[in-house]
């Protein structure tokens, strides 16, 4: 069960704080992944008592209008609402990160990121499937650069499909629904990112495999924070400059003995 | 279970932080699981002034009974306008699959924490959450006789907050907790805190909302 307690001394209008939370639960407590298990008793409470506002300050409000844009344009968020908003979701990650990190038995902290030409939900969708594959878990655990098990997992996503029938040149900028859903296998590439910095690690390029270096990659997935960059809109320059990309980001953690030591001696 | 801090896991403990003012918070030991002899298992956050509050709620078809009654009670507040005083929490039983009575448990444990508020009126003061194992009742009485100890027990330092990050974990290895400050471009001078504490360590693919 994931629990979180969150309070700030800042005043903000009752009425905007449940979307603010919901907003900064997206990429943070809902981006993360231990055993693909969804409690019955995950809740995130979030209390604001303005015991630090000067007197008379307004309110963080997400309906506050901007007093340029009066003047400019249709009503946006104000700064104050921006900055706020800004902060409680990167405090938000932070904390969520922690829950990671503590992943039963986890010994690697791994962000999974996705990036693709269609959709966040099509980014998304990829994301999560890869965090919750045992066996992509399994392969970190054991320091394996195991690209297949995650090119798998991309593959029986809920909700993303195939589309070997389009032609590359013409590969759509999507209009229905249907579109949303593609994913080319001849398009996606798969890196590790290492996370002191230095270059990735390229282990399939638009499809084909590329000969890696087993030894850079052991050295990879030895450090405790290992990165996975999954590219979906890998066009060959200069078509690829053309496509936006939306990108998705999970957070999970390895699989490792322990995890069944623990949770088989965990009972009702 | 021996709860020390793995040594690698020490360095994402804080040993200091800035809270925000006006919220107190504090542990007590209610003895909710039966092995559990030496570690608190209750944990209290308050503002010290009524404050609004929202919160979000797993998704699972099979809410848990704390779910069922903190969720109720925040609706009516949003169409009431209602505040809150904070949230009670117990680890060791989940208060989930528990039936009516378990939601008879979680409202005794929000409505015990709300009479030690000098402001205790009909309406719900008190958010309540439970985590542990699922399917099992809570021990109501021995959780209430706790609860004015408890908030004896609150205070605003960094070791308050702490006692309460480990209050709430069950297989956890580490307390998580942080604190930051900001501020606000309209207010560049004033410095505003932010606090938060989680746990999980497994049953972890939440879908809040």
């Amino acid at each position: 069960t994931l629990l979180g307690i969150i309070c700030t001394d800042a005043k903000i209008d009752p009425r905007s704080m449940k979307k603010l939370l919901d907003k900064a639960a997206r990429h943070s407590f809902n981006s993360i992944s231990i055993d693909g298990d969804t409690s019955t008793n995950d809740t995130v409470a979030f209390f604001a008592n303005g015991a630090a506002a000067p007197p008379g300050a307004d309110p963080i409000a997400l309906a506050t209008v901007d007093e340029r844009a009066k003047v400019f344009g249709p009503p946006r968020l104000n700064a104050d609402t921006k900055a706020f908003a800004t902060e409680l979701s990167n405090f938000m990650t932070d904390l969520a990160k922690l829950v990671v990190r503590d992943g039963e038995g986890a010994t690697k902290f791994v962000t999974i990121r996705v990036r693709s030409d269609v959709d966040y939900p099509t980014a998304k969708r990829a994301a999560v499937s890869i965090a919750r594959s045992a066996l992509v878990k399994t392969a970190l655990y054991g320091k394996d650069a195991n690209w297949g098990r995650i090119l798998c997992a991309i593959g029986y996503a809920p909700g993303i499909m195939s589309s070997p029938e389009l032609p590359a040149v013409d590969f759509p900028k999507v209009k229905d629904s249907d579109s949303l859903k593609q994913v080319r296998p001849d398009f996606t590439s798969v890196s590790f990112i290492p996370a002191d910095g230095s270059e990735e690690l390229k282990l399939l390029v638009r499809g084909e495999p590329e000969e890696v270096d087993e030894v850079r990659a052991k050295q990879i997935l030895e450090m405790e924070d290992l990165e996975i960059l999954v590219r979906l809109d890998d066009f060959p320059p200069p078509r690829g400059d053309l496509i936006r990309s939306h990108e998705a980001v999970m957070y999970t953690c390895d699989l490792s003995h322990e995890y069944v030591t623990i949770n088989g001696d965990y009972r009702t | 279970a021996d709860r020390s801090i793995p040594a690698a896991k020490q360095k994402y403990v804080p040993s200091s932080g800035t809270y925000p003012k006006g919220f107190l918070a504090g542990s007590a030991f209610a003895g909710v699981k039966a092995s559990n002899t030496k570690y608190d298992d209750l944990a209290l956050v308050v503002s010290e002034e009524p404050c609004p509050a929202a919160a979000i709620f797993t998704k699972n078809i099979f809410q848990a009974a704390p779910v069922k009654v903190s969720k109720s009670w925040l609706a009516k507040s949003r169409s009431e306008g209602q505040t809150f005083r904070g949230v009670v929490v117990n680890s060791g039983c989940a208060n989930a699959v528990t039936g009516k009575v378990g939601q008879e448990h979680a409202e005794a444990m929000a409505r015990k924490t709300d009479e030690c508020f000098s402001d205790a009126d009909e309406t719900p003061k008190t958010l309540v959450m439970s985590t542990g194992v699922i399917g099992q009742r809570l021990p109501i009485d021995r959780i209430t006789e706790a609860i004015p100890h408890l908030h004896s027990n609150l205070g605003s330092t960094h070791d308050h907050w702490l006692d309460a990050a480990k209050a709430i974990c069950t297989t956890d290895t580490f307390p998580k907790l942080l604190s930051r400050t900001f501020t606000l471009p309209s207010h560049p001078d004033t410095t505003y805190s932010i606090a938060g504490m989680t746990k999980g360590a497994g049953m972890i693919h939440p879908n809040m909302g």
